[in-house]
Order: C-alpha cells, then structure tokens, then sequence
C-alpha cells in the first residue's frame, strides 16, 4: 500500500 | 500602471492550457522583473512555479509590483478568444480591481478586449530551496508526455528509476505491467530529439500517474522536458518557455506506508 506525501512536508512556507 | 505585451500570444494560450486542469484560482505577481506564478494544487500534492523574464515580451511596463487573482478557468475562457497569431497584452491599473486582455490580428485589423475581474486570494507560498539533484534527464517533451499516458494505463502511478543504464519508467496493476526504458542518446543530430542523463547516484521514485498528466499539458511550450530527481526532494519537471521563462511543476512522491 503506497500513501501519497504532501509538499508541505518538503517545503516551508515562504 | 501595469503593460506587458507578447507578439507570440499563442504562449500565453499554452501556460494557461497548462495549468487550468491542475489550479483552479492562483495569483500572477508582476514586478520589475517579470511575472511569476506559484501555486498548489488543492492537495497540496503538487506545485506550480512560472516565470516569465520582462525581457522576453515585447513590451514590459510595472510601475508598481501587483499581485493579480486570478480565476484560471474564467483566464482560459478568453484566452481561448485569442487568435493562435494574435499579439496579446495584459493591461491593468495600480491597485486593480479588473485585468484586461487586448488582442490584436498580425495584421492589425482586428483588436478585441476582455475585461477580467480580479479575485482576493489568500494563498499559501512556499519557499523552494534550490538544491543539486541526483538525477537530471532531458528528453523529447512529446516522449514523456505518452510514456505518462501509455502507463497510465497500467495504474495509478509511475515508477521513474534512473541510473547510468539509462532511464527506466514501470507501472502494475490488474491487467499487468509495463515498463519502458530509455538509454542516453548516442548520436544526437537534433538537440530536441536527444535524451541526456546527468546523475551523481541512482534513483528510484513512485509518482501519481494524475499528476505527471496534468504537468504533460505543457507539452506544446517546448521541445524538451527535464526531470529533476533526489531522495527526500520532490519531483521537479521544467519545461522550458521559448526565450522568455520556464514552467516548473513540483510533485511529491508516493511512499510505502
């Protein structure tokens, strides 16, 4: 089973 | 006042065709720079970064730098009322609350104008690090594009594996599997037609069939397409835009629970 990530957990808010 | 002017208008046709499906609203900043574009999709599984150099029009006016929100479907609706050789500019005031769009036929004879209205967004930027990539391919946008479409097929995601070997794409599913490789151009007559690998160690990342077809909608901005690969970073594909900037699209990867 595969789970998809977010970008928010590779990227910081600007 | 804002001007900018694009006698390739048909460019402007393209990036919105490019980010319509993915992004429903997204705000456009001009400065004295140019005009930059970032956003998400609802998700938050994929970015869009735009960036259009006021270089490249043919006439770039900002007296103030603007942030522009835009609905992307209602932009594409009168984008689709340009003419492919129509000459486009995107005219707004200080402070605006509506946006125009002005074409013009090559040969004058025929101007039309669109008036948009502007929306307020309240959206989240994020800060992207530049960073040296594991993995880089370039290869034929048009070559992605149905590799993506052909695997699609498969499942609802993409394997993109790369190594010295060359670049390998996989997917499974009820019906089966497919894999297809590509080796690193020998002999390249036509720059565009080449596939060329830069790699510093190999990789092997799961991605959303969804989102590398949403991204290939901008296949017809270039000729090639380059694939950005490193563990713990997302997937960045650029395309190029002719001489004047790049469309970026950045995709989180799919991991085993």
């Amino acid at each position: 089973k595969q789970g998809q990530r977010r970008l928010d957990s590779f990227f910081t808010a600007a | 006042m804002f001007e900018a002017r694009l006698a390739k208008g048909a460019i402007f046709k393209k990036i919105l065709e490019a980010v319509k499906d993915l992004l429903t609203e997204a705000s456009w900043d001009c400065g004295d720079m140019g005009i930059t574009l970032q956003a998400m999709d609802n998700a938050h599984v994929s970015l869009v970064s735009l960036n259009l150099r006021s270089d490249g029009f043919d006439k770039y006016r900002c007296d103030r730098n603007l942030t522009m929100g835009m609905n992307l479907g209602s932009m594409s609706k009168i984008l689709k009322c340009a003419g492919n050789d129509d000459i486009v500019t995107i005219r707004a005031q200080d402070n605006p609350d509506t946006v125009t769009f002005v074409f013009e036929s090559e040969n004058g004879e025929k101007q039309s104008d669109y008036e948009m209205k502007l929306m307020s967004l309240d959206l989240e930027h994020l800060q992207i690090p530049e960073t040296e990539y594991a993995c880089v391919v370039k290869m034929p946008a048009g070559e992605f594009a149905r590799i993506c479409r052909d695997l699609s097929q498969f499942g609802d995601s993409i394997v993109i594996s790369c190594s010295k070997q060359g670049v390998k794409f996989s997917a499974s599913g009820d019906i089966g599997s497919a894999n297809v490789k590509l080796a690193q151009s020998s002999n390249v007559d036509k720059e565009e037609e080449a596939v060329t690998i830069e790699m510093q160690e190999p990789v092997s990342f799961t991605y959303a069939c969804r989102y590398l077809n949403f991204f290939t909608k901008a296949t017809p901005l270039s000729a090639q397409v380059k694939l950005s690969m490193s563990p713990e970073y997302p997937l960045m594909v650029e395309y190029a835009i002719d001489d004047i900037g790049q469309i970026r699209y950045f995709l989180a990867p799919k991991i085993e629970d």
